[in-house]
């Protein structure tokens, strides 16, 4: 089963 | 001093349709450039980013950057006030604790203005990195509503699957499954009828639908999206903002966190 990311594991705080 | 004056109004009341739904709060940033908006929802599995560029404006004064706060559930109801037809003017001092809209009938035989409250909000900025995707698909942006909406059926989840041949949109669930394939149009006489497939290498990933129908809420701005993907990185769901003569004004990004395998 597939859990779901988040976009914070991709995009860096700037 | 902030000014923006934009003649053909219902594309602002459009964007606020294509957000309302997935953001509660979020800052409109102005500067020179235009107004641009970057939000994640609460969740903190979408970013949408927003840009409706000062040049599409009929009148755009910025004296100097300012970020408003927005409740964008109230000024998605302020906006439902303006008619499709209506001018709509935005306007706010500097350091002000409020932002106006004015909205005026063609004719210029009515007038209405609403002054909202104003937010203080420490919103996080994310840096979203310059991508070389392995796959843009270019599709009608009725095709892909009805291609989520149809496929939400049958389960929480659609694997995107693009190959050379075209697209693949598959979900199952506890009634059963569906696919659906998109072929690359051999040749179409108009050009927002075409499905466009522009792959580097081929990708399969997994997308919550849930939030995928939010995105496709901006449908009415444009009759063309664009979906970019890579592995294992967020999708991004374009739509560009075209006025009636289609020319372009900006455009909603939507950015979606993949499901990955445990």
């Amino acid at each position: 089963r597939a859990s779901q990311s988040k976009i914070i594991e991709f995009f860096c705080s700037e | 001093m902030f000014e923006a004056r934009l003649v053909e109004g219902s594309l602002l009341k459009k964007v606020m349709e294509s957000i309302k739904d997935l953001l509660n709060e979020a800052s409109w940033d102005c500067s020179g450039n235009g107004m641009c908006l970057q939000a994640m929802d609460s969740s903190h599995v979408a970013l949408v980013s927003l840009m409706l560029k000062s040049d599409g404006f009929e009148n755009y004064r910025c004296d100097r950057s300012i970020s408003l706060g927005i409740n964008l559930a109230s000024m998605s109801k302020i906006l439902k006030c303006a008619s499709n037809d209506d001018i709509i003017t935005i306007r706010a001092e500097d350091d002000a604790d409020a932002i106006t809209f004015m909205f005026e009938s063609p004719k210029q035989d009515r007038v209405s203005d609403y002054e909202m409250k104003l937010m203080n909000l420490d919103t996080e900025h994310l840096g979203i990195p310059d991508t070389e995707y392995a796959c843009v698909i270019k599709m009608p942006s009725g095709e892909f509503s009805r291609i989520c909406r149809d496929l939400s059926v049958l389960g929480d989840s659609v694997i995107i699957c693009c190959t050379k041949d075209g697209v693949r949109f598959s979900a199952k669930g506890d009634l059963g499954n569906g696919n659906i394939k998109l072929a690359q149009s051999a040749n179409v006489d108009k050009e927002e009828e075409a499905v466009v497939v522009d792959m580097r290498e081929a990708v399969t990933l997994t997308f919550s639908l849930r939030y995928l129908n939010f995105f496709t809420k901006a449908a009415p701005l444009s009759s063309q999206v664009s979906l970019s993907m890579s592995e294992d990185v967020p999708l991004m769901v374009e739509y560009k903002i075209n006025d009636k003569e289609g020319d372009s004004k900006g455009y909603v990004r939507y950015y979606l966190a993949p499901k990955i395998e445990d």
